[in-house]
């Protein structure tokens, strides 16, 4: 277009080097342009089909088709573990499995919990038949009545010493699991938590690694309720789903032990912290907040292309009609947005970083950061994912009624960042968490900030 | 103040200092309130006396953070000079917006005068202006192929229009020129 040529002849700046920016450096940029050609020009991939016209079950086998072939792609060009849910983030997701993907919690949730909660033993038990595609799963944590709340979680894991397994029940309907991405037809197994009873006492949510469907017929296991809970604003083929259970049966291997235990005869062990159970939620946290932003950098592109293409007004001395990006409130609608996109990527990604390194130091004993990763966790979710929701619908409003329509995308990104700001923890109650946080710190009942602790202008 | 830098429009040290200003007092004041509850009433009740100021806290503490690790990440990274002034821009426009959308918490807190308001307010259509002819090259920053956009309206050329008849197309209502349904009875004839 002659107007978006105009705009590209002379750029104040390197756009090669902007772009190293925002991916991190050069290195980050060839790798994420390999990956996207590889996604890009798969066989299976590569075709895609319109699937605003097909029926709910025609989009999940869609989806779930093409979100099978990324998973072959991903063992066929033995990727690291921890750089899935990088290649698994908006941009690419959106293109592979453009109503949402059935394995996406496999993928973000389930392969990290057993990392980071299986004890040694467990993770090689497991993570071959996990790799092979054998075992499909998901983490059931919420249930019907009880969301972020967690220490209100009603189903339950008896310990019986006798048969050495754990008693798993939902008390009713209430307790429902319900929600979890890929539990409706997708997953055999689940990471359930469950509170845990022992010699008659609770000791709190632990995981459980739960067989739900049999791996050969694909059929409910005995005591299993399972299915798929309907549609929703967006993401539609997450195959999101419910799961109760009858009294079934664990084994007591299968509760996940690297941060507490229970022995054979029925004795408890503590966690070495009482967060140390959350990383894998501090770990998807952090990973929504930077998918999220990267559902906005789209919805920014659209947006500045289609305003400076679209022309509306009474033509000016040239004859032409004004481009709308001319007037102020246009102006005002879209770039604040683009800034954002900048700052809220940069500074997620520090937040990423940190994560690494107190990961690392959990896993070594220290979990002396923990507490504030949880707390900054908690928050920057929040926050980026109620930013980049109202963002991308003012970004939509930019757009006219061309916005309104499906093909501009632009509503299934609204859908898909507005669902980040109700998923895996919802906005008030995590905010809530990292309020608590503060106001311990400022009322100097917590261990005084590390130096570089972002909560360090709170104690001076 | 938790950073006595003074507020002037036009520095961003000094808008990242306001932001640290609200996040400090937002968080103080409710931690204070608390307090005062926890002694006339249960922990419950306290808490939920403060629910809403609770949350306004958590928010304010999350902008003190983005701004301050973007601050960070801009005085570290080693770009060219032209990159620097860039996101200099680009963070001045995610400050001016930030204090427009909450100019109630900083004149409470961040110490901004009504009179520093205003002038935020026309500092940020400047700066808008200013913004405004990098627009496309720094969305085409975002490196993203068409198929991965896969928008009408977002496509690298333009061409808009065309994308949306085609996708018209598609509609199933459109594959006979008279649907169906038009050979049923009509309501004159029933």
């Amino acid at each position: 277009h002659p107007d978006l040529a105009v705009e590209r002849a002379s750029p104040a700046f390197d756009i090669e080097e902007m772009t190293n920016f925002v991916d991190g450096g050069k290195d980050k940029t060839e790798m994420k342009r390999n990956t996207w050609s590889k996604v890009l020009n798969h066989p299976e991939l590569r075709n895609t089909k319109a699937t605003e016209y097909m029926s709910h079950e025609e989009k999940y086998r869609y989806n779930l088709s093409r979100a099978t072939a990324m998973l072959k792609l991903i063992d066929e060009e033995g990727m690291d573990v921890n750089e899935i849910s990088k290649v698994m983030s908006h941009t690419v997701s959106g293109f592979t499995t453009p109503d949402g993907n059935p394995l996406a919690v496999h993928q973000v949730m389930f392969v990290p919990t057993l990392m980071n909660q299986a004890d040694d033993e467990q993770v090689s038990r497991w993570l071959g038949d996990v790799f092979n595609g054998t075992i499909v799963g998901t983490y059931a944590q919420t249930e019907l009545s009880h969301g972020t709340f967690v220490r209100g979680l009603r189903t339950t894991a008896t310990y019986d010493p006798a048969s050495r397994t754990f008693d798993l029940h939902t008390p009713d309907v209430s307790a429902a699991k319900w929600w979890p991405g890929g539990l409706g037809t997708t997953a055999n197994h689940a990471v359930v938590m469950a509170q845990l009873y022992t010699d008659g006492q609770p000791r709190g949510i632990h995981p459980f690694m739960v067989a739900i469907r049999d791996r050969e017929t694909h059929r409910p296991l005995p005591g299993i309720t399972v299915g798929e809970i309907g549609p929703k604003l967006g993401q539609n083929t997450l195959n999101n789903g419910y799961l109760l259970f009858d009294h079934v049966k664990v084994p007591r291997e299968n509760m996940l032990m690297r941060n507490a235990r229970v022995n054979e005869d029925g004795s408890y062990t503590k966690p070495s912290h009482q967060k140390a159970s959350y990383g894998t939620m501090v770990f998807t946290r952090v990973a929504i907040a930077l998918d999220t932003v990267d559902a906005l950098q789209i919805a920014a592109t659209i947006a500045a292309r289609y305003s400076i293409v679209r022309r509306q007004g009474e033509p000016r001395d040239d004859g032409q009609e004004p481009q709308i990006i001319d007037y102020q409130t246009q102006q005002l609608k879209v770039l604040p947005h683009i800034a954002a996109c900048y700052v809220l990527r940069a500074s997620t990604a520090r937040l990423w970083e940190h994560h690494t390194h107190v990961t690392s130091e959990v896993r070594g004993g220290d979990t002396a950061l923990l507490p504030e990763l949880h707390a900054t966790a908690c928050c920057l979710k929040a926050l980026v994912t109620q930013d980049c929701s109202e963002a991308i619908e003012a970004l939509r409003l930019s757009c006219g009624g061309h916005g309104y329509m499906t093909a501009s995308r632009l509503p299934a990104l609204y859908a898909y960042a507005t669902a980040g700001a109700t998923y895996e923890g919802e906005n008030t109650v995590l905010l809530l968490q990292t309020a608590r946080y503060l106001v311990k710190q400022a009322g100097g009942s917590h261990a005084p900030p590390a130096a570089g602790s972002a909560v360090t202008y709170l104690s001076r | 103040p938790a950073d006595d830098t003074p507020f002037a429009v036009g520095s961003p040290a000094a808008y990242v200092a306001a932001v640290g200003r609200v996040a400090r007092g937002r968080v103080t004041e409710v931690a204070a309130a608390l307090q005062a509850d926890r002694q006339t009433m249960p922990e419950p009740d306290a808490w939920n006396q403060s629910l809403v100021q609770l949350v306004a806290a958590a928010l304010a503490h999350g902008r003190y953070f983005v701004v301050r690790e973007f601050a960070e990440v801009v005085s570290q990274q080693s770009s060219s000079r032209a990159i620097q002034q860039m996101l200099e821009l680009l963070f001045s426009v995610y400050l001016a917006h930030a204090v427009s959308r909450a100019e109630g918490d900083f004149i409470t807190y961040g110490g901004l005068t009504p009179s520093d308001i205003r002038l935020n307010r026309r500092h940020l259509l400047r700066l808008l202006a200013e913004l405004r002819p990098h627009m496309i090259p720094l969305t085409d920053a975002f490196d993203l192929p068409d198929r991965l956009i896969n928008s009408t309206l977002g496509a690298w050329d333009g061409d808009v229009y065309r994308r949306m008849f085609e996708q018209a197309s598609h509609s199933p209502l459109n594959t006979d020129e008279v649907p169906a349904s038009f050979h049923q009875a009509m309501r004159s004839k029933l």
